[in-house]
């Protein structure tokens, strides 16, 4: 499956609603002058997906994830993915009739963690199958290279390269 | 188990070596176990330029370090296919040629994953089918979607 | 001696608001003794957007983090020069204005010292009054020297 | 002082003789490909500074610095500054008379190093005696930027942010 459309609401530096749609099967990219929000969106993207290391999304907790950290008025921070989900052989598992997968994750402040699958309350366990039956465990991810730690593979130790390799096979 | 991993370790292998080879001509790279010990013990990360095998990593340049890390991690990800990538400003390190040819590669060698690419330079973005600026206007930010004109 | 320190906190403390205020308009960057310290326990970093102090440096940008570790850097130089300065790809994280802004910082506000600035982006190496190009020939590094024609 | 000129032969990637001249009094570049020897001539500085740890410069051992660790028939590594000493009063202590001074380092593969000033064979002493006097200690150095370093003071310790204060002090 690919992502065809996120819309972030109050999340980070997207205070209002934005709908960031026609994402390519393919090749995507983001660009865009310093501090801009580029890095926000793929913020955004393991938020959904799940994340529970917030220190990855550059956040010491959930409340920090807020448009100003809800001082603003601003008091949650919603971000939905859309997924096509079109090629059954690479579906989910469970999902084989569903041709689109929308995934929402919603934090209030002062509340907590809420997530919804194609509009219907979501236990986190649930995510979390659904993601990692398409080999996308955001919490271990051999699918996601954040800014400035391209080479941090190359300072690993031996047995932390093998254990790589031993998640890969 | 041990045969899996020993497996997963001679394609790894052989995808790293061929995909470093292929963004700097003329080199080498391989995984293999530290000095006197088996794989099971770890493996370490070795480069040859020419025919002479590097006894550390250490005097690379900062681009050549990018390479070779960005060929590990795509010869981990052609052996386990993810649906969707996502590299943030990975070609920060990289010169324009070197960066062109991640771009090219994404294309050429990778047609089966959704890959999410940020950079700030257009030698990687102008291989994209989809770009995406983003723009701080009044304290928010904003995002906009063009479309490049692909020549294939 | 604790006087003197003092003394070179607040002129350091001055530069680096300045410096940083210069790059990045609408902020404020300082140096502060943590929480129910005073500044004998050491200084934390603090900026702030707008008015509003952050509560800490995480959520700033890759090229928000370079700029603000510039500007400290930068003010650290003004107090105490030194002959000659030696960067090495500083403006890896930065985009073109933001590069362009570094180099003329140097040309204009540090006219008495040497700047040795390596960098991949025309942004920077355009400011320069010199500028060397190396090339690996023949397996071996070689350096070409052109001036480059500024106008004021 | 200033950099006028730099001589670097058998040091790293440069083989052969390399004369870098012509440096400008305030602003030089220098650019190049990735690999083709950028880092490499800030390193055959900090080499004749007085660099002692040579993790600093990429290097285990001295030996590391010669051309292809000295197995391509290349045995010693030697680089030689030439500085401009026409303003006295920003003049090393007792050079004053000099207007030019060229400090020479050089490692012979399996030899020690040594140094020359303006020709003349120099104790490691003199030479960080002569650099200190202008406030270029290679080896603590404020004037020094790697790279990938740039944001590692960010990451330092309320202490250690004092402490390159008082450093500048
Ligand atoms: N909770 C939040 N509320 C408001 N703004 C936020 C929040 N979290 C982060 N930001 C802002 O988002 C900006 C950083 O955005 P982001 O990291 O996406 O930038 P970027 O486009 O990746 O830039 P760079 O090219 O420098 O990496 C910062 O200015 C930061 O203050
Ligand atoms: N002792 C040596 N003998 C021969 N070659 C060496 C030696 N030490 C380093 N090199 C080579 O020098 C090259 C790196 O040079 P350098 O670090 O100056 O590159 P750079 O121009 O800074 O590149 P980048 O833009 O990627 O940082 C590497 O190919 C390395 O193998
Ligand atoms: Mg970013
Ligand atoms: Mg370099």
């Amino acid at each position: 499956m690919h992502i065809k459309e996120i819309c972030l609401e109050g999340f980070k530096s997207y205070a209002t609603r934005t709908v960031v749609s026609g994402f390519d099967p393919h090749f995507n990219a983001i660009t865009g002058l310093n501090g801009s929000g580029k890095s926000n969106i793929l913020d955004s993207i393991c938020f959904v997906l799940g994340i529970t290391n917030l220190q990855q999304v550059r956040a010491a907790n959930l409340q920090e994830l807020v448009y100003k950290q809800g001082q603003a008025g601003i008091t949650k921070a919603t971000v939905s993915v859309t997924f096509d989900n079109s090629e059954r052989n690479r579906s989910p598992l469970g999902y084989e009739e569903h041709p689109e997968i929308t995934v929402t994750r919603q934090i209030v402040v002062g509340g907590r963690n809420k997530y919804l699958i194609n509009g219907k309350l979501a236990q986190p366990s649930q995510v979390q199958n659904l993601f990692h039956s398409v080999q996308l465990n955001v919490n271990n991810p051999h699918f996601l290279i954040m800014q400035g730690r391209i080479t941090k593979v190359l300072n690993m130790k031996p047995p932390e390269i093998l254990s790589m390799l031993e998640e890969a096979a | 188990k041990k045969e899996t991993l020993k497996v997963t370790w001679v394609k790894v292998n052989q995808d790293f070596g061929s995909i470093f080879s292929t963004l700097l001509p003329g080199t080498m790279a391989k995984l293999e176990p530290p000095e006197g010990g088996s794989f099971l013990d770890g493996l370490e990360v070795r480069v040859a330029f020419g025919k002479v095998l590097k006894q550390s990593l250490s005097e690379l340049s900062g681009g050549q370090r990018s390479l070779l890390a960005l060929s590990l991690i795509l010869a981990l990800l052609l052996f386990k296919p993810a649906p969707l990538y996502i590299l943030d400003e990975v070609d920060a390190a990289l010169d324009l040629s070197h960066t062109q040819n991640i771009g090219r590669m994404i294309k050429a060698h990778f047609p089966h994953s959704q890959f999410i690419v940020v950079s700030l330079k257009e030698g990687m973005f102008n291989n994209a089918n989809v770009l995406f600026r983003t723009k701080f206007v009044d304290g928010v930010s904003t995002v906009q979607r063009t479309v490049t004109k692909q020549t294939k």
